[in-house]
């Protein structure tokens, strides 16, 4: 009864702490923003991804003098989809420009993301509540440039990145307690997963149709062994290999660079306070939870960590 | 004006500006 | 929180090498001609403007060429500050949609530095913005911190443009 009482309350604190710090808090006090002008070549942004060990960026539009949305890695996933489709397509995918990804989400019939924002000097809170009903894991912060009054990209605020500061600045996160399996926040139905020889293209096609972030890869008795993730189509690409999508997904997942930490698990015991202490101490984007023979459970992603903090209880 | 040397035929260059009080260092990637 | 009491853990068939020895102990014919991604975090360096070996003279003559080819604007410089421009430049945005008048002349300082014997450097400094139209921008009483709501990208962008038409001539 105790846990249940303080875990509340804890929770609680974490949301005041949230509605009493904006976006400009959670800024570094020096950062860089790195943006890609929409005339760039899309396999050319590539490059600059990965060469930055970064996943995303804002476009920005020389014509209009305006911002264009981000790029991730949905985008990449769609050219593959569209190339996928349209094999004989090659030299259009060459030669695509990112101000064309549009036209590709429209051949390929896929709903544009809405990416909503937000203005740096509101409440985190709000900030977490648009990025949530807008599906995206990551939410631009705009202002307006004092001259020109244009929109100025100041950051782009990410669920990791929220959870990390809750993680490092509230000291409350030690007092949940409770088992993460008695708080009814693990997605486990129908959760998307894959064998190691499901072809590459029909995991990227489940990432595609479930938004989602990650596939889980299971053997035969269901026991996890590996995840295939969104942010592993950039290397899919980056090694021309995407016009051999007849690769298996082990085999795809070979591109996978050294410094790569490893896939979470953790079972339904775990507390959210060690959930918390391992996003205070690692970069990691989810877990997934097993049982005691690492048989897969579910999945426990930073929204449905975010939404029971904004909204759970 | 920061500017990088010139690789993959893309240019990039950034500027220091001050935003509020936190120092965004504003970099951008444009084809040669 | 009592560490022993935690069940996370890192998979240890996810870890990119023990996945590769699986793999290529599976046999399969492509899995050996993968290589890993090296992330090379080839670190960005960066230069402050743009070096330049060439006489002092030639650079400023083909600052002005370029500037006049990209349709940009200078004041006549002064005779004892012959290695400094000041640029206005039109920056033609497609009109949007609101159709509101903003500040449309951007002003640009170019400056040639040596830093030693026939090693110079091109200096690039954004000098505000004026209209076309003669309005001055009213951002006089904005409190300091206001002031300090600025957007580099147009100035990038048009730094980028000139270095590009510097490339292409040279």
């Amino acid at each position: 009864e105790k846990i249940i009482v303080e875990q509340k309350l804890a929770v609680e604190s974490i949301r005041a702490f949230l509605k009493s710090k904006t976006s400009y808090d959670v800024l570094p006090v020096s950062y860089r923003l790195i943006v890609l002008d929409t005339s760039l070549l899309v396999k050319k942004s590539l490059n600059v991804l990965l060469q930055n060990n970064i996943v995303s960026a804002p476009l920005w539009d020389a014509k209009t003098s305006r911002f264009a949305g981000l790029l991730t890695s949905s985008d990449f996933i769609n050219v593959i989809q569209y190339y996928f489709s349209n094999p004989d397509k090659f030299e259009l995918v060459d030669k695509l420009q990112l101000d064309g990804l549009k036209d590709i989400e429209r051949a390929i019939g896929v709903e544009p993301p809405d990416t909503a924002s937000i203005h740096p000097s509101r409440p985190l809170y709000e900030a977490c509540i648009r990025m949530m009903d807008s599906t995206s894991r990551r939410i631009p912060l705009i202002d307006q440039d004092e001259d020109t009054h244009r929109e100025i990209v100041v950051s782009v605020l990410t669920q990791y990145r929220i959870l990390k500061f809750v993680a490092l600045n509230c000291r409350e996160t030690h007092f949940l307690r409770r088992p993460i399996g008695e708080l009814n926040i693990i997605t486990k139905n129908n959760v998307a997963s894959c064998r190691m020889t499901t072809p590459v293209i029909d995991v990227i096609q489940l990432l595609s149709q479930g938004n989602v972030a990650s596939i889980p890869i299971v053997d035969h008795e269901g026991t996890l062994i590996n995840v295939y993730e969104a942010v592993d189509v950039l290397g899919l690409i980056k090694g021309g290999i995407y016009n051999d999508l007849s690769l298996s997904v082990g085999e795809a997942l070979m591109r996978r660079s050294d410094d790569f930490e490893g896939v979470y698990t953790c079972t339904e015991r775990d507390k959210l306070s060690t959930i918390m202490d391992n996003i205070r101490k690692s970069r990691v984007h989810r877990f997934f939870v097993t049982d005691d023979s690492g048989k897969l459970v579910g999945v426990l992603t930073l929204s449905d960590l975010l939404k029971y903090i904004l909204l759970g209880e | 004006l920061a500017t990088s040397s010139i690789k993959h035929n893309t240019l990039c260059v950034a500027s220091i500006v001050r935003y509020k009080r936190k120092y965004v260092t504003q970099i951008l990637y444009a084809p040669l | 929180s009592k560490e022993e009491d935690s069940t996370i853990s890192i998979l240890p068939t996810s870890l990119p090498q023990i996945h590769r020895a699986n793999m290529l102990a599976q046999g399969l014919p492509a899995a050996s001609k993968i290589s890993p991604l090296v992330n090379k975090k080839s670190k960005t360096r960066w230069h402050f403007g743009i070096r330049s070996r060439s006489y002092p003279l030639d650079v400023m003559g083909e600052i002005y060429m370029a500037l006049k080819n990209l349709g940009a604007e200078w004041a006549k410089p002064s005779e004892e500050d012959l290695w400094t421009i000041r640029v206005r430049w039109k920056y033609e945005v497609a009109q949007n949609k609101n159709n509101e008048k903003i500040p449309d002349l951007m002003k640009m300082i170019i400056q040639l530095f040596q830093i030693e014997t026939n090693n110079y450097l091109v200096d690039f400094k954004f000098d505000g913005w004026e209209s076309s139209y003669g309005e001055v921008s009213a951002n006089v009483n904005l409190s300091e911190d206001e002031m300090s709501t600025f957007s580099a990208y147009p100035f990038l962008h048009l730094t980028t443009r000139l270095i590009m038409e510097l490339a292409v001539n040279s």
